[in-house]
C-alpha cells in the first residue's frame, strides 16, 4: 500500500488517482477547481483544493514521504513547472509528469521529473502503428530495437503457416505465444499442426523491428 | 500505401499524421487553424485549412475511397460528431475517433465509429499502473484475462530464480522471454542457470490476471 500525490484532476490526473485507489493505495488529489475535487470525493481517499503555484500548499499538504507524486496540469505549463521543481525540491523519490510539448519536456527533465509522459502524442504514435498495420493490435516496445507484436490473424491468414509465413519472409522472429479463445499455447508445445491459423487468433510475435517488419506485406 | 485522412492537427492528431507520412502512406491533414496547417506542410503529404462543420468540407475533398478517417479534434465535441457523422454517411471503411468522455463516446459509437480512442484516459491507467507496480515497464491486454507483462529486474530481484519465485507464489505464470543487454532468450532455451535474474534483465510474462498478481508483491 502505498502513498501517491496527483495533483490536477482533469482526464488523466483522475484516471490515475481513481485507478491507484482502487488498486488499494492511498491517494491525495490536488486541484483549483473546486467541482474537479467534489467529482472525485467519493473516489479517491483525500481530495483538497487548492492551487499549487502557491509555495505554501505543497509545504502544508506534508507530501514529503510520498512515495510518488504525478503532475497532471497540462496547459497551464508554469503551473506545471512551478508545481514539478518544488516536489523534486522536497526529495520525493518519483516525480512524473504530463508534457505537452518537447519544450515543456525538456524543461520537465532539466528540474528532476523521473519520468514525462506525453498522452496525445504517444497514444497518436499507437493509433498510427495501428492504422498502418490492421493486423497488428498493439505492441511492446522492449529497447534495443526489439518489439513484442500482437497480431489478430484476419481471414487472410486462414489455414496458413505461421512458420511458413516467417520462413518464406526469411525473418529472424520468435513465435512466443497463441491465443485461441480461452487456451494460450506457449512454444515448445506448438507442432506445425497448431500453428495453421485459425482468423480471430491473437498471434504474438517477438524480434527486431526490421524482421519484423519482413512479415508485414504478408499481414 | 495506404490513404489516410486526419481531421485536427493537434498534439494527437499531428503525431497520427506524420507518423503515417513517415511510414509512407499518402495522408491528407485538414485543420480550420491556419497555424497548424502550415506547420505540418512539409511534413505530410497534403495539409488544408477547412472547418468539418461545413458540410461542404468533406465533399469537396474527395475522401470516400480513403482506407481510414482519423477525427482528432477533442474539444469541439459538436464538430467532432458532426465529422464522424458524416464520415461514416460516406462509407469509408475505417472511421476512428477520439473522445473526452465517456457520453463523447457513446454518441460517436452510435454514430459507427469503429474505435474510439481516449488518449488521457488510456495513458492514465498505464500510469496509475507503472506506479503500483514500479518493477513493471509495460504490459499487453491480450484480452480474455490474459495479459503480458514486461519487468525491469532491480537489485531486489539479484540472483533470484524466476521459476523459484513463481513457484513459490503459487502462480500459474509463464516466462515468454528474457532481454538481457542485446540478447534474447525464448524457451525452451531457458535453463536454470540462464534465469537467475541480473538486475536490468527485462522479463516477459504471461499469465491471468490473478495469477500474475500472485507475484506481485515479490515485485
Ligand atoms: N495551479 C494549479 N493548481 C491546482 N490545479 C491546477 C492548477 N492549474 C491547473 N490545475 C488543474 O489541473 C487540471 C488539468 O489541467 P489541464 O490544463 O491539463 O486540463 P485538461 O486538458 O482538461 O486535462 P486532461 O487533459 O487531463 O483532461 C485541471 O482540472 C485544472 O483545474
Ligand atoms: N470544425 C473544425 N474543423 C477543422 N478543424 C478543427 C475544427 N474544430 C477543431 N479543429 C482543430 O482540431 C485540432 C484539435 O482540437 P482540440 O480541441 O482537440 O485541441 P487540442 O486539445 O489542442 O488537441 P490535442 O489534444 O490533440 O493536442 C485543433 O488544431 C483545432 O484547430
Amino acid at each position: 500500500r502505498q502513498q501517491f500525490l496527483v495533483i490536477g484532476l482533469g482526464v488523466f490526473g483522475e484516471t490515475i488517482a481513481t485507478e491507484l485507489t482502487r488498486l488499494g493505495n492511498e491517494v491525495l488529489g490536488v486541484d483549483r477547481d473546486e467541482r474537479q475535487v467534489d467529482r472525485l470525493a467519493e473516489s479517491i481517499t483525500h481530495a483538497v483544493v487548492a492551487d499549487v503555484t502557491d509555495e505554501r500548499t505543497l509545504k502544508e499538504l506534508n507530501v514529503e514521504h510520498y512515495d510518488a507524486a504525478v503532475v497532471a496540469i497540462g496547459r497551464d505549463v508554469e503551473a506545471s513547472i512551478l508545481a514539478t521543481m518544488q516536489l523534486c525540491a522536497m526529495g520525493i523519490e518519483e516525480v512524473w509528469a504530463k508534457a505537452l510539448s518537447p519544450q515543456h519536456h525538456r524543461i520537465l527533465a532539466k528540474l528532476g521529473a523521473n519520468r514525462i509522459v506525453h498522452p496525445e502524442y504517444e497514444m497518436g504514435l499507437r493509433v498510427a502503428q495501428a492504422l498502418n498495420y490492421p493486423m497488428v493490435n498493439n505492441y511492446m516496445d522492449l529497447g534495443n530495437d526489439e518489439f513484442l507484436v500482437e497480431l489478430i490473424a484476419t481471414e487472410r491468414l486462414d489455414n496458413r503457416q505461421m512458420h511458413e509465413i516467417i520462413d518464406g519472409a526469411g525473418a529472424d522472429v520468435n513465435i512466443l505465444l497463441l491465443r485461441r479463445q480461452d487456451k494460450c499455447y506457449q512454444r515448445p508445445k506448438f507442432t506445425p499442426e497448431d500453428m495453421v491459423i485459425a482468423s480471430g487468433d491473437h498471434i504474438i510475435l517477438q524480434g527486431k523491428r526490421s524482421e519484423l517488419q519482413k512479415i508485414a506485406r504478408e499481414l
